[in-house]
């Protein structure tokens, strides 16, 4: 089964 | 001092009613060129991020910037309460800055209806992402889509899955997913043109094939959005996340980016 990734995989916290 | 007058139903309205169901709180900054709005969802799958420039507005004025957690339910939940033809006011005054102050005046002047919504704390819903114009061209392909046909496919795909894969090639842009009870692909031949037709699948930015995996939950809820304006703009790369974009008016424009799932 595919697994979510979350965002801060991509962006970091400002 | 920042105020925003607005007819009721208009854009800003309908955008926040359709961002319900992913968004409880969001950061809003305003400036002299308009309102923005960035938040995450409870998951920190999607991050939304809109801009309304000033002239959507019936009347738009800040004098200087500012920047405010808001919480979208509580401040639907208060505009759902205006009537129609009311004008619809939001401001906050640079003397109080714990809560904003919205005022519905109905058409003919003769009723005022003035509430005060606390601000909160929104500052866990802010990222640091790149310019835009810097962050497009990461994206491997871009494409346009009628909002109407991007809905009808997270809809009929959801009958047999939960996730979607979005394939996009030099020839055909793909949905397709597979279930227990089936499996459904549907497939658009795409035009090549940087200025695609309202009624066509236009493939606008090409460099190379890609394809990602991706939740329908969050799909849905960016295609409920996109539905509000006539098309929308898709951008898929393997390091980036999937973007939905839809454009208002000149200027401005709501982005969804979605994290994709991967295949360990």
């Amino acid at each position: 089964q595919p697994k979510q990734q979350v965002l801060s995989r991509f962006f970091s916290p400002k | 001092m920042f105020e925003l007058t607005m007819a009721k139903g208009s854009i800003l309205q309908g955008v926040l009613e359709a961002i319900l169901d992913l968004v409880n709180v969001a950061n809003v900054d305003c400036s002299s060129k308009g309102f923005s709005l960035q938040a995450l969802d409870t998951e920190h799958v999607v991050f939304l991020s809109l801009f309304f420039p000033s002239e959507v507005f019936r009347s738009y004025r800040c004098d200087e910037d500012c920047s405010m957690g808001i919480a979208i339910a509580d401040m639907v939940d208060l505009l759902r309460a205006s009537n129609d033809g009311d004008i619809i006011t939001i401001k906050v005054t640079d003397q109080n800055f714990e809560d904003i102050t919205i005022t519905f005046e109905s058409p003919d002047k003769t009723k005022t209806t003035d509430m005060d919504l606390q601000l909160v704390d929104a500052r866990s819903h802010r990222l640091k992402i790149s310019e835009w114009h810097d962050m497009e061209s990461e994206y491997q392909a871009i494409f346009c889509m009628p909002s109407a046909q991007f809905m009808l496919n997270c809809k009929s795909l959801s009958v047999i899955d939960d996730d979607v894969v979005i394939r996009v090639n030099e020839e055909v842009i793909s949905f397709s997913t597979k279930g227990k009870s089936g499996c459904v692909n549907i497939s658009h031949v795409p035009n090549k043109t940087d200025n695609p037709e309202k009624a066509s699948v236009t493939l606008t930015h090409m460099r190379g094939p890609v394809s990602l995996t991706l939740n329908l939950r969050y799909m849905k809820s960016c295609a409920k959005v996109s539905t509000l304006f006539d098309q929308v703009k898709i951008g898929l790369s393997t390091k980036l996340p999937l973007m939905v974009e839809c454009k208002i008016a000149e200027k401005g424009y709501i982005r969804y980016f979605v994290a994709p799932k991967i295949t360990e």
